[in-house]
């Protein structure tokens, strides 16, 4: 319903702006609606302010930049309304060191409130985890799991 | 709820029985690439109820089946379940609200008959999905993310970014 | 032909100029996040002639011109040069088969005015891209792999793989 | 033509056959014409056979692998036909460590014949390079280029 709707909005776009500070130091991050006075079918633009750059629109972001502003969305709504688990796989494919850090530190906070598996090749990433689950394929072609022991 | 196990047998690469205990915070799953990560994924997509077959990165449904190697021959069968536990403060939705855990299944024959079930209990797609309702699991929802569409959701289209934040209503 | 210097200056993030020189072997372009690497590629592509917009990551061609900052007015002309040396035992294409070196640049103003020139002589973009073909680095050769597209070749369909193969033909 | 064709494809496949098994110790990979007889309109497909797996079609292959036999692909054509110069674009950011190895000695190979430029956050690719260039944006929003160190 509208209401519903509305509230949900308001309440995500205000997590937003804290998730998209803490991934994007110095950066503004904003929600918006295309069509206020239509709530049973706007839609959502997000507007973005990188430090010292232009306001711009996120098809101007690098790789990079892209998938953290998604990450920033996805888990300011994760912070308004847990879920039973969150499954990233291989999100941080594109983030450099900084910024795997920066993410793996939200995580961690994320995973307070919500069970998260992860998916990853980065090292930074693994040592956020309380625990690695190893897949290999010693028999070809057939996966089994093996514990995994970070260094 | 929580997710508690997993558990995995003749789904994609894996062939024999996997166990998958998750004891809360952050589990990672590593590996080197092909050996079968993103196959865990589709099996959590797949048991709460995943229809689209492209979403499994296959063309027909039976593909989901370990399809055989050169050592070992194709199995007849794909299950997947998953166990849920209480979170305190939370209870299931009804008519599961007195239970400390629930068990979903999902088994697929060769043959093409398909069994979900709850509890043990066979029950319909429907009732999986409504299950899942609303938790932002299901199969559209924002809390799982596939590999390499992290960016999709900065990229999509204002009205489909509405049906993220719609699923958290 | 070889590749031995980059020039680049107006051209996105690159209010100030700036020169790449290539030594030979393999260079690495590293750097955080949003720095400006991949607008380095766009530059390449530019300079050879590259018409579609969306494929440099833009909506209006005015948009590849420096925009501005903070700190910063917008600029109002954006420039690339591509300065190309003879390979041993390999000549240029007519008419600069005598040429040690060939100069390739191309400059935008905000007004639209947009000019080509090879070795300093004014050209049409006709002109640029007979001299790039068949080479594998014309805009939609098989020698440019932009940022989160490789894997697209294997899941192009047969028909579009073909015309890789026909561009080394 | 249809024999210029011909010729080209038999020469890339021969190609791709060495570079992917470079690339998959062990696995075989075959270009396939789908139309045999109509050599100026058939299309060009994969087939990859892994070690222990079964044969497959290149859509069942994972992320990382997908990008490897891509790779095997581009790599095969330029050995066949060196290109003024090669620019790829983060293509290692799906690879494990032991697939990055693998792809940067490749990579050393490729450029004895061409120029290679490559975008990368990985330190095994940047090993590989002799020679490093580094993009900052100090001054917020104008990138700059600075020496770079590996150590
Ligand atoms: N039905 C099936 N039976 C047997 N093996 C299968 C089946 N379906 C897929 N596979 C195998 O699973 C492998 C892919 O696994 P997956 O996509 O999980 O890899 P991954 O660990 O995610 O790798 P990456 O790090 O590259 O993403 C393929 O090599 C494929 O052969
Ligand atoms: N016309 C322009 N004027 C000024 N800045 C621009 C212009 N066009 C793009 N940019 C800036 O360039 C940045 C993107 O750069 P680029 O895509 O090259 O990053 P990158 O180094 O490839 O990063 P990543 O490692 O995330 O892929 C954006 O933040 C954008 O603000
Ligand atoms: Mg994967
Ligand atoms: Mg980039």
């Amino acid at each position: 319903s509208r209401e519903r709707f509305a509230e949900t909005y308001q309440a995500v776009s205000r997590s937003f702006r804290h998730v998209f500070a803490r991934l994007f130091p110095g950066g503004k991050g904003e929600l918006l609606l295309t069509d206020e006075e239509n709530l049973l079918e706007t839609g959502v633009d997000m507007e973005i302010r990188l430090p010292g750059k232009r306001l711009q629109n996120v098809g101007l972001l690098s790789g990079g930049e892209k998938s953290l502003a998604a990450l920033a969305l996805i888990m300011a709504i994760v912070f308004y309304k847990p879920t039973p688990f969150l499954v990233l796989d291989e999100v941080d494919a594109a983030l450099d060191d900084g910024n795997v850090g920066l993410f793996a530190d939200l995580l961690k906070e994320v995973a307070a409130v919500s069970q998260v598996i992860v998916v990853t090749h980065n090292k930074r990433t693994m040592e956020a985890a309380g625990h690695l689950y190893g897949v290999t394929m010693e028999s070809k072609g057939v996966s089994k799991i093996v514990a995994v022991d970070l260094n | 709820m929580i997710l508690k196990r997993l558990e995995i047998v003749g789904f994609k690469s894996f062939r024999d029985r996997l166990v998958l205990d998750f004891p809360g915070g952050i589990s990672a799953i590593v590996g080197p690439n092909g050996c079968g990560k993103s196959n865990i994924v589709d099996a959590m997509r797949w048991v709460m109820g995943e229809q689209r077959v492209r979403s499994l990165r296959s063309t027909k449904m039976e593909e989901v089946i370990f399809a055989g190697t050169q050592d070992y021959p194709p199995m007849g069968m794909a299950e997947v379940t998953m166990i849920l536990a209480r979170r305190e403060g939370f209870t299931f939705p009804e008519p599961y609200a007195s239970c400390e855990e629930v068990t979903v299944s999902r088994r697929l024959f060769r043959d093409g008959e398909s069994l979900y079930a709850i509890n043990g209990v066979p029950c319909r797609l429907l009732d999986v999905r409504e299950f899942f309702m609303g938790t932002g699991v299901g199969s559209r929802g924002y809390a799982i993310i596939e590999q390499s569409s992290v960016a999709d959701l900065v990229e999509a289209r204002p009205e489909d970014r509405r049906v993220f934040i719609e699923e958290a209503a």
